[in-house]
């Protein structure tokens, strides 16, 4: 299991400013240089894996400290998906790129430069290709 | 002296969240 981001996160290290990602053609690129084609075409060449449209509908982080519970909308049948996460955890956004619940923390914690999350948001997601 | 540190390469996948609806049964 990856090691976690240093203190005041528990978020795993890949998402660290700098930390190495290989993509499905072999391809290394820091976290912070990924664009939207990077996932697609790693997805397209993956045989298990499929990349779903995930709408942001609803963002509630009223009530826990530092966790926030997001509400997707999943793919074209429009699956309604509730995720508890660490306010800055960082969700790619299709052509804009890595965005949080808060960014701020997101910047300060692990130096991923990061917008804001909102409704409305369509975030990159994943599921099976084979999926009965 | 400072020694050779291997450096780890995460997978493109890992980044991203499996957001799979839950299957009723």
């Amino acid at each position: 299991a990856p090691s976690s981001a240093p203190s005041g996160s528990s978020l795993p290290a890949y998402f660290i400013k700098g930390s190495i990602i290989q993509l499905a053609d072999g391809e290394l690129k820091h976290v912070e240089d990924l664009k939207t084609e990077d996932f697609i075409q790693s997805a397209e060449i993956s045989s298990e894996l499929k990349i779903d449209s995930s709408t942001v509908e609803r963002i509630d982080d009223s009530h826990t400290h530092n966790f926030a519970i997001v509400q997707f909308s999943v793919g074209e049948h429009r699956a309604q998906v509730s995720v508890e996460v660490q306010v800055e955890y960082p969700f790619f956004v299709f052509g804009q790129g890595w965005s949080s619940c808060c960014p701020d923390r997101t910047t300060q914690l692990l130096e991923l430069p990061c917008t804001k999350l909102s409704v409305g948001d369509v975030c990159i997601s994943l599921t099976l290709k084979n999926l009965r | 002296n400072v020694e050779p540190r291997s450096v780890p390469v995460f997978p493109w996948h890992s980044l991203v969240p499996f957001l799979a609806p839950t299957q009723s049964d």
